[in-house]
């Protein structure tokens, strides 16, 4: 555990307390290889860690702490300051319905998310939710989202006469007027951020029911690759957030990390079990206790 | 980078970040920092050449037991949303491509429309499946299908499951189950288990294949989405770590995107 490969590296310390540039250099190599086991991305992980040795270098000595706890405390602090940065929350602003999108790589969770996301609006937000089925790819997702709308107690909406899937959410949005739906949570296809004909399709979809919120539904199984997914599908989305699945596994999550890191968006909830209640809101604390470990 | 003749510092730090990058972990990556300079000037190779030879001499051999059973039964677990059912279909789409006579089985009775996924890949390949309804005992569809298989002269039997997350013991049980089910169906069945992980997957490919093979015996490793970014070297380090040898990867979302692991385009597209 972290704590104790810290309390390693001090035990040859002397002085009572006191933070030197030396220690604090072996601290932080056992910070960074921490983050790296964590799956945080190695430029990420670098980037924390020198500004981990500032605040180390320039902070005050806190004299009831042990050398290795006012370390863990200075990265503690600043993981979460990273990983809360924006707000958590969905934002529905303007007449309804509200729509969000959700998009991401293949398997990651997002007909699952949909499903979970509309069982916690009704729960917690008392909305009314329209999913709707616009993955028209993968065999069988049109047939996985209804069931799990059905489980959820939600809408539903599909059109399988139809290849296009900007057509299919068009036709949702005014569905989900005609039914008094508040919301409209849009499931797509798994796609890759680097075919560039699929990314293109993902901001048709968009641009045809302008979302409130856009989500990335991000795999917290993913290592080093994080970075890349999130750059890119910001780049073409400018999505609002992301939401983080399989984190009832003991992934240690630094995706999360990467993900705050490189695109300064929020993390809006966890994925914690395939069942229509496995999502929660998203907690920094909590998060920033697992990746450290 | 990496010309010929003896490494520089630049040079091995560029190497340093490609291989951290590349999800081979820190702990992998030293080793490899620590060997090459070595080899390289012991065998008089330049870096990249030098990395090639230690990468691959990190790769257990796929040591597939002899004998040809008929039908061959292979089993596929993995994690959630890994490309399990999708590399079903794919495998069984070579076999058949092969000239054998395949079935394939969903003994994932738990999914949302899971039966009707690799029903419509069965329709979509003309390979026959067996489903059963969501609910129904997963080693009652598992057994079956070998059952019928044994009986109706099958040659490959695919025997796709649910995915699991590797810390749930009670998930891990019901694979055991399924797994001892088979063997009950056909003595020696399954003859070959893959586990099916993600190529983006980061640390945690260790404690899924750690999990795994305390539920059922792995012959082998199938590393998906190849076509992406991620370079796959979690699943290499744990390959190297666990002595599980890596048979398929997959570059995509059609039946025809499986192929057999080659050691020398993997290790050479690790560091891109
Ligand atoms: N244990 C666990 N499983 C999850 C979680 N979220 C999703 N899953 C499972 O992960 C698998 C993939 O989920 P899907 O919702 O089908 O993923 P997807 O992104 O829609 O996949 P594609 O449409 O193929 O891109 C399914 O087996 C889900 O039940 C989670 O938070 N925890
Ligand atoms: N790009 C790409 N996508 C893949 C590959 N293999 C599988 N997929 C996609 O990944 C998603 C999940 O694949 P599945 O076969 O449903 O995964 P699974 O492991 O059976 O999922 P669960 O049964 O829910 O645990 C689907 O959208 C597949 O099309 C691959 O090699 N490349
Ligand atoms: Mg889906
Ligand atoms: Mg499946």
């Amino acid at each position: 555990r972290l704590a104790e490969r810290l309390s390693e590296t001090f035990r040859t310390l002397s002085g009572r307390g006191v933070l030197t540039e030396g220690n604090i250099s072996d601290a932080m190599r056992e910070i960074r290889r921490a983050l790296l086991e964590a799956d945080v991305n190695f430029k990420v992980a670098g980037r924390f860690v020198s500004e981990a040795t500032e605040k180390a270098l320039g902070g005050k000595v806190l004299k009831s702490l042990t050398p290795g706890q006012q370390v863990i405390k200075i990265v503690h602090d600043q993981l979460v300051e990273l990983l809360a940065s924006g707000s958590s929350s969905l934002h529905f602003t303007g007449s309804p319905p509200h729509v969000v999108l959700l998009c991401g790589l293949q398997g990651s969770g997002k007909t699952t998310t949909a499903a979970r996301l509309a069982w916690w609006l009704a729960r917690k937000k008392n909305r009314r939710s329209l999913l709707v089925a616009c993955d028209l790819q993968r065999p069988a997702a049109i047939d996985q989202l209804e069931v799990m709308a059905k489980k959820a107690g939600a809408g539903f909406y599909c059109n399988r006469a139809v290849s296009d899937p900007v057509l299919v959410a068009r036709e949702a949005i005014n569905q989900a007027r005609l039914q008094q739906y508040d919301t409209v949570i849009v499931d797509t296809a798994g796609r890759l951020h680097v075919d560039q004909e699929l990314m293109d399709e993902l901001v048709r979809v968009r641009d045809a029911v302008k979302p409130e919120e856009i989500l990335l539904v991000l795999d917290g199984l993913t290592g080093q690759d994080a970075v890349n997914v999130a750059v890119k599908f910001q780049e073409r989305t400018g999505f609002t957030g992301s939401v983080l699945t399989k984190m009832d596994g003991d992934s240690r999550g630094g995706a999360a990390l990467s993900f705050a890191a490189v695109t300064g968006r929020p993390i809006k909830f966890v994925g914690v079990g395939e069942g229509i209640e496995g999502l929660e809101a998203f907690d920094a604390e909590r998060l920033a206790g697992r990746i450290l470990g | 980078f990496f010309g010929k003749g003896v490494p520089n510092a630049a040079d091995m730090a560029m190497l340093e970040e490609a291989l951290l990058e590349a999800d081979l972990g820190w702990k992998l990556t030293e080793k490899v920092m620590t060997d090459l300079p070595a080899l390289c000037s012991k065998q008089g190779l330049g870096l990249r050449e030098g990395l090639a030879v230690v990468l691959r001499g990190m790769l257990p051999a796929n040591a597939d037991p002899p004998g040809d059973p008929r039908p061959l039964v292979t089993m596929i677990v993995g994690v959630n949303g890994s490309g399990k059912t999708t590399t079903v279909a794919r495998l069984a789409a070579m076999e058949k491509a092969r000239g054998f006579k395949t079935l394939m089985a969903c003994a994932d009775t738990f999914r949302a429309a899971a039966g009707e996924q690799l029903a419509l890949w069965g329709t979509r390949l003309d390979i026959p499946v067996v489903t059963r309804p969501e609910g129904t005992d997963p080693g009652a569809v598992a057994f079956d299908a070998v059952a019928s298989a044994v009986a109706r002269g099958f040659d490959r039997v695919f025997v796709d499951t649910a995915g699991r997350l590797p810390n749930r013991k009670g998930l891990l049980d019901e694979l055991s189950k399924v797994h001892r089910v088979i063997g009950k169906s056909m003595e020696g069945a399954p003859h070959r288990v893959l586990l099916v992980l993600d190529g983006s997957v980061g640390q945690n490919a260790l404690q899924q294949a750690g999990g795994f093979a305390s539920a059922v015996p792995l012959t082998g490793l199938v590393i998906t989405k190849l076509d992406g970014t991620a370079k796959g070297g979690a699943v290499f380090a744990m390959a190297h770590e666990l002595g599980i040898p890596i048979v398929f990867i997959g570059t995509g979302e059609g039946g025809g995107d499986m192929s057999v692991f080659d050691p020398v385009e993997f290790t050479g597209a690790l560091v891109g």
